[in-house]
């Protein structure tokens, strides 16, 4: 059986929320190390990973490896109505129609509890392949989705080019042109506003902006996001969770013209 | 749209 109990239920909500858009139906995938998740959009461009490690749970007990076929808006709809604040425990059986969570708040004596059924999900895995990235860039969460959204209103399609010490985001639209630059940047005053630049190459590789912005919801998992691309493969965006859980989004490149 | 690639050029199922 499955019990994963979370100190806060605002990061699940928070995953269920960013991810909720690009996939609909998911398995979560639970066993010994954590609980999993691999999905991809309709049109397979982009592939959600979430993985929220047994570190991540206090406690986390399973004993076996069970599949939780869930809708994402059902999960939604019960999720909202826990509090960011309470603590938020999973249950399932080995062979489960459903899934149990437990809402309880810590300074109330307030005790929430809901089912969710589960659906059978023919999910298709991919294998990603360890990659050695020739650009990681590192910066604030709140900045590169800006970045997206401020783009967006200009054109489909962004162009990432990576070079020595700085990062282009560079759009042509019907309207006009759109570039924003950033160089690396390091505070110890601001952390936050850390910006990193790692490169073996240079990369320039361009991407929908739909799903970029799309991505960006998970901005408040995190406040920072890490971008890492290599010429010819899927980007990577990560947001990095406590315990080394964490969320990833990968996003295949448009080819130029 | 045009020129998107999808993901399975480049991950395989497994």
């Amino acid at each position: 059986m499955l019990e994963a109990r979370l100190e806060q239920a605002s990061i699940l909500k928070k995953v269920v929320d960013a991810i909720k858009d690009l996939v609909q139906d998911c398995n979560f995938d639970c066993n010994d190390s954590g609980i999993a998740l691999q999905a991809m959009d309709n049109s397979h461009v982009a592939l959600v990973s979430m993985m929220l490690k047994s570190d991540t749970f206090s406690p986390f007990r399973c004993d076996r490896n069970i599949a939780l076929g869930i809708n994402l808006n059902s999960f939604q709809k019960v999720l909202r109505c826990a509090q960011n604040e309470d603590i938020l425990t999973l249950k399932a059986d080995d062979s489960p129609d459903v899934v149990s969570l437990v809402f309880e708040s810590s300074e109330q004596d307030r005790i929430s509890e809901y089912d969710i059924k589960l659906m059978d999900i023919d999910q298709e895995h991919l294998g990603i392949p360890d990659t050695e990235y020739a650009a990681t860039i590192t910066m604030p969460s709140g900045e590169f989705q800006r970045i997206c959204r401020d783009l967006s209103a200009l054109s489909e399609s962004v162009a990432i080019e990576a070079e020595k010490n700085a990062v282009k985001f560079v759009c042509n639209g019907d309207i006009g042109n759109g570039a924003i630059s950033l160089r690396n940047h390091s505070s110890v005053e601001k952390p936050e506003q850390n910006v990193n630049i790692e490169l073996s190459e240079p990369v320039a590789l361009t991407f929908s902006l739909k799903y970029l912005v799309n991505f960006c919801k998970a901005s408040g998992l995190s406040g920072s996001v890490k971008l890492c691309l290599s010429n010819e493969v899927p980007l990577l965006v990560e947001y990095e969770l406590a315990s080394n859980s964490y969320l990833r989004f990968y996003l295949a490149p448009k080819i130029g013209d | 749209s045009s020129g998107q690639r999808t993901l399975g050029l480049f991950f395989k199922k497994i």
